[in-house]
């Protein structure tokens, strides 16, 4: 562990419980796409079955597991208690186009061909395209409320801190996993027109807006 | 180096 992972770890841990938060205090679920929620949800089903079968450590087992029913109570709440502020209109991308691709390539290219390996090989593919939806919705709203703008900011850097982090580790410990690092640098161009915006707009008080 | 994943990252 070092301080880049366990910086994105805390990072993607206060994106999930904002966005949980959000939802929760204000009763609804407008301008979220639930299914990148769905997306995310899959991710870390698919990516933490060995919850059960191998123990890392407290912190791993723990983290797993507040991951996984955090994402599941957010589908929830926006498919089920907070359905009828779900904005179904706006949130109209086609998911199957990222599930298909994602699926065959972790078949096609992984470091094991065995059931576990090529689900955690298909949840990293997901994750790095999972936010697509949600940047795709607020490219059609036109706009984000400024609580979602934080939970895509803490969500978006997560995945910078570990790209850090497999450097630091490549350089001390001679580790790295080109599939986890090329999807998670995916990953983090597609925050990078949303990370100018941000910095741009919201951290200057002003409102993110898209120019429609 | 070590290539393969160990399973210690979230």
């Amino acid at each position: 562990m070092n301080i880049f992972r366990l910086a994105g770890d805390v990072s993607h841990l206060v994106a999930i419980i904002i966005l949980l938060l959000k939802i929760w205090k204000t009763r609804s679920c407008a301008g979220i796409s639930g299914k990148s929620q769905i997306l995310f949800a899959s991710v870390f089903v698919t990516r933490y079955l060995d919850l059960f079968t191998i123990f890392i450590s407290l912190y791993n087992s723990s983290m797993k597991i507040i991951y996984i029913s955090c994402s599941i109570a957010t589908v929830y709440l926006v498919y089920f208690k907070f359905k009828a502020t779900y904005d179904g209109n706006h949130d109209t991308f086609r998911v199957e186009f990222l599930v298909v691709p994602v699926g065959g390539l972790s078949f096609l290219v992984n470091h094991d061909f065995s059931p576990m390996e090529i689900l955690w090989t298909f949840s990293i593919y997901l994750e790095s395209v999972a936010i697509l939806p949600q940047l795709f919705m607020i490219s059609k709203t036109g706009e984000a409320e400024t609580i979602t703008t934080h939970y895509l900011f803490f969500l978006g850097l997560y995945r910078g801190l570990y790209l850090i982090n497999w450097i630091w580790r490549y350089y001390f410990e001679g580790f790295f996993d080109l599939i986890a690092i090329v999807a998670g640098l995916v990953q983090t161009v597609l925050y990078c027109d949303f990370f100018y915006l941000y910095v741009t707009k919201v951290l200057k008080g002003k409102k993110l807006s898209l120019p429609a | 180096t070590i290539l393969k994943r160990e399973k210690d990252e979230l």
